[in-house]
């Protein structure tokens, strides 16, 4: 028993954090992964922000 | 035995021998003339039928492809249901959860006597409490206790499987995704896990849902790696939504021995049963459609709230 998950992420480059830049412009931030392969997970936990 | 043979007296009869073989001519014509009917028809009548589709791969797989999975998997969600003894099921539940590594103390109902059978026990409830959800609110949550198997981005609708194997993201969800088609940014995620078999809502988002029939091969990390595109190839349960970014879809994948895919608010959905099989096969994608739009007017969908059991897998 296998779930798949597909979604958009947001536009943000992977792995760039939300906040201010050094232009003073607020970056909307990437999407970050929390997990790797083969790593337990329960209900709950963050995959990823 | 010689003087015997020789003794008897040998009477020839006139048996219609003509009419037998006669008999015989026309019904092996009468055969031929159906298979070649039956193969012209799926050539050109209907270009929708879904072929049955053979996998391709190693031996094993071949072998899988011709066991009766589906019979199987039947059988063994009967055989689930049969009720246990009373006094076995505190040892039978006990042996099973050394087995699979399950922590009783998790589990709702301390009594084990009040699951009457294993199908009850693998659809058993936590208690409240033991799976906090992450309190950070741009956390996509996981729907499931289980092991990540990989996780990617998606390229030009490929998804990477296990090992490099891909298959096509329309092949997963079936075409014409109901939203904007996701973008070349969007990640894919995919997933095992263990019993409870509950998934939860990991963001808040709102769903349709479209049913694939297919085969039941397990869905284990080695078929996983043997077995080219086994996931559009098992029978699945494909909830297509949105969330604050766009598209977003999650596909519990059928298995063997659990079977049955149940989605909470959708009573409807029968997996895993010749029903299904027959729904799917007479739409023209292969799948049966369901749209939750009455659920909820402006969201044109089912809203799910963030951490909301939605359904699970059964067995049988």
């Amino acid at each position: 028993s296998t779930v798949v998950l597909v979604f958009e992420a947001p536009e943000g480059e992977m792995g760039e954090k939300e906040g201010w830049d050094g232009e003073g412009q607020w970056r909307k931030g990437g999407w970050n992964w929390g997990v790797r392969n083969g790593q337990r997970v329960k209900v709950g936990e963050a995959l990823g922000t | 035995l010689g003087r015997a043979l020789r003794s008897t007296k040998i009477r020839w009869y006139p048996i219609p021998a003509a009419l037998g073989i006669g008999f015989l001519g026309l019904a092996q014509l009468y055969k031929i003339n159906e298979r070649e009917k039956k193969a012209r028809r799926e050539e050109e009548g209907e270009p929708y039928r879904r072929k049955r589709i053979r996998p391709t791969g190693p031996w094993q797989v071949q072998v899988m492809s011709t066991l009766p999975l589906k019979a199987m998997s039947r059988l063994w969600g009967r055989f689930n249901e049969l009720v246990i003894p009373y006094y076995l099921r505190v040892p039978g539940f006990k042996l099973y959860s050394w087995i699979f590594g399950v922590n009783l103390s998790e589990v709702s109902e301390p009594d084990l006597h009040a699951y009457p059978n294993l199908a009850a026990f693998f659809s058993r409830t936590l208690r409240p409490g033991v799976r906090p959800l992450d309190p950070n609110p741009s956390a996509l949550l996981s729907p499931a206790d289980g092991r990540v198997l990989s996780f990617g981005l998606i390229d030009g609708g490929e998804v990477e499987q296990v090992k490099g194997m891909t298959y096509s993201l329309d092949a997963l969800l079936g075409t014409s995704h109901p939203s904007s088609a996701p973008n070349l940014s969007s990640p894919s995620h995919l997933f095992a896990r263990e019993t409870p078999a509950h998934h939860h809502q990991h963001v808040e988002s709102e769903a349709l849902r479209r049913h694939f029939a297919g085969e039941l091969y397990s869905v284990s990390p080695y078929l996983q790696r043997t077995l080219p595109g086994l996931f559009t190839l098992n029978e699945r349960v494909a909830l297509l939504g949105r969330w604050r970014h766009g598209f977003f879809s999650m596909t519990p994948v059928g298995a063997t021995n659990v079977g049955s895919i149940v989605i909470n608010f959708d009573a409807e959905l029968r997996t895993n049963s010749l029903l299904s099989d027959k729904a799917a096969d007479k739409s023209p994608n292969g799948y049966a459609e369901a749209t939750y739009g009455a659920a909820s007017r402006v969201l044109h969908g089912r809203a799910l709230g963030r951490g909301e059991e939605m359904g699970g897998f059964r067995l049988g």
